[in-house]
């Protein structure tokens, strides 16, 4: 029948897969930037806004399933743990690390991973340095996460004084020049 | 099987786009 009707379902069938179950099942592979990529090839296709979309559902659901929310709590203690240990000196080992965590379980690692450079500015030039052995789905995915933490409310984007930037907001720009250097 | 599942699901809608354009 009609090609437009046609790729709008096409388009439903394949927000519906990824939702449901291509990004899920990623969160339980063990790291495979191989399968990242695939998915990748496959959303990169997508609209920002469709590819957005899924971001923000994406693990609204693992309560549901024990075996997401187990491997989502593994990965932000193993992030937390990990980003303790970075340094100039480990910074090729743990950074590679970063990486492999990030494979798996990308939301997961990353919102940990921007939330906690919120906080400590001394983390941005090293987890600038680990960002260097990410994919593109996951580059795709840090800036949904920036985008996030920009528009979350609740938080004042300057300080008292009314003149300069709140701290995490200074951080989080700072990341992200240093990022796109 | 993952990638595989992948790799379809884009043939399929790379050929929803062609008949579009």
């Amino acid at each position: 029948g009609n090609p437009h009707l046609h790729l709008k379902e096409a388009r439903l069938r394949v927000e519906d897969a990824l939702g449901a179950c291509l990004l899920p099942s990623l969160q339980l592979v063990p790291a495979n930037p191989a399968v990242g990529q695939e998915i990748w090839e496959l959303m990169s296709l997508l609209p920002y806004e469709a590819r957005y979309h899924l971001y923000g559902e994406w693990e609204k659901d693992d309560d549901r399933y024990p075996m997401l929310l187990a491997a989502r709590q593994t990965a932000k203690l193993d992030t937390r743990r990990i980003l303790k240990r970075l340094a100039k000196e480990n910074l090729k080992q743990l950074g590679r690390m970063v990486a492999k965590l990030a494979h798996a379980n990308p939301m997961t690692v990353l919102r940990t991973i921007v939330h906690q450079i919120e906080a400590y500015r001394d983390m941005i030039t090293p987890v600038v340095d680990a960002f260097k052995y990410l994919t593109q789905l996951e580059y795709d995915i840090l800036e949904y996460v920036v985008i996030e933490r920009l528009a979350l409310g609740g938080r004042d984007k300057l300080k008292d004084d009314g003149l300069n930037l709140s701290d995490w907001l200074q951080s989080l720009a700072s990341f992200w020049g240093h990022l796109k250097q | 099987l993952l990638q595989k599942v992948c790799r379809v699901l884009r043939g399929y809608y790379l050929s929803a786009l062609e008949l579009v354009s």
